[in-house]
């Protein structure tokens, strides 16, 4: 179950590896609850709590984080809830540290099935837990960042995700023009409420119109890691004032190709650029096999 | 911090069932 998967990750390790180092605070003693509240340990003021169930009665898994946690079935200061539907036989896949975990959930089909058919199979990532910030001192400077989220509690929020994109199709990453989405549990200077945010996702040279240009691209790995010499990190704005930079999240110029020379998908494939390993997956643009790929994260060295 | 990764194909990996 999800929990397993949190518990190895979070905090028990395997394969020789310890966990991140995020600590386990309580599971739920309701009856076929498997709710689970973990918490990281922030670089920032106070340390943000996670709550992850498996939801018998909608078949689906759920993550929302929180200021402050009661008992599992009592929490306040929380974001919107992500929640998906990952079938048996799912792959996934975890990056981060006792700050941030990185969440990938994905179809297997994926890596072999053409071009055409990515979008049914795209994977579902998910990003929780600090984000850097610069001149401002945000005490709860991290976040949940997912690809569809609902307003409310997980007593609350029933309507579940049935799409799986990176977490930028809801995260606009290029014009906002409605609150749909809160990403952060506190907006600094304001009351906490459920209320949506204004939440854009910005990079370098990573708007719809310039990853759909068809120039420069490449659509060989071992090609691209030889062409590869930009490194832009991304960063999340609230509210149009408040910005922050996603750890282990990069844009990487020049393009490599959504789809590779046989028309299969470059999403997920381990990349090495001096050194440093990364994979790869794509924003929710258009499904063109000349899509230009900008969402890399780092799975080696230093975050 | 170094980073740490983990896969659902490594040895000893909890699974979707």
């Amino acid at each position: 179950t999800i929990i397993d998967i949190m518990d190895a990750v979070l905090i028990n390790g395997f394969n020789g590896k310890p966990g991140f180092g995020w600590t386990k605070e309580m599971s739920s003693s309701v009856t076929n609850s498997d709710r689970t509240v973990y918490k990281n340990k922030s670089a920032h003021a106070n340390d943000m709590y996670l709550l992850v169930e498996s939801s018998l009665q909608y078949s689906e898994i759920r993550f929302q984080i929180a200021d402050t946690v009661t008992t599992p079935e009592s929490y306040q200061g929380y974001s919107h809830v992500a929640s998906l539907f990952p079938s048996s036989g799912y792959k996934w896949k975890a990056m981060g540290d006792e700050r941030t975990l990185i969440f990938f959930i994905y179809n297997a089909y994926l890596l072999q099935t053409n071009y055409s058919n990515f979008e049914r199979y795209n994977p579902y990532v998910i990003y929780i837990g600090d984000f850097e910030q610069f001149n401002s001192a945000n005490s709860k400077c991290w976040g949940l960042l997912a690809s569809r989220m609902i307003p409310g509690t997980f007593e609350t929020a029933t309507n579940a995700q049935t799409r799986s994109h990176a977490f930028t199709h809801q995260i606009l990453y290029n014009k906002p023009s409605e609150k749909i989405i809160r990403p952060i549990t506190q907006v600094p200077e304001e009351e906490w409420s459920e209320e949506a945010c204004y939440a854009q996702l910005d990079s370098l040279f990573s708007t719809t119109e310039e990853t759909n240009t068809p120039y420069n691209y490449t659509s060989s790995v071992s090609e691209f890691e030889q062409r590869a010499h930009l490194k832009a990190p991304w960063f999340v704005m609230i509210n149009m004032r408040h910005v922050y930079q996603l750890r282990g999240v990069f844009n990487i110029l020049p393009w490599l190709n959504h789809a590779d020379e046989d028309n299969k998908a470059n999403m997920l494939k381990p990349l090495t650029i001096d050194g440093i390993s990364y994979i790869a997956t794509k924003q929710y643009t258009e499904d063109s096999k000349y899509t230009g790929m900008s969402l890399y994260i780092q799975t080696s060295g230093d975050w | 911090m170094a980073v740490t990764y983990f896969d659902s194909d490594e040895t000893g990996a909890p699974q979707f069932t």
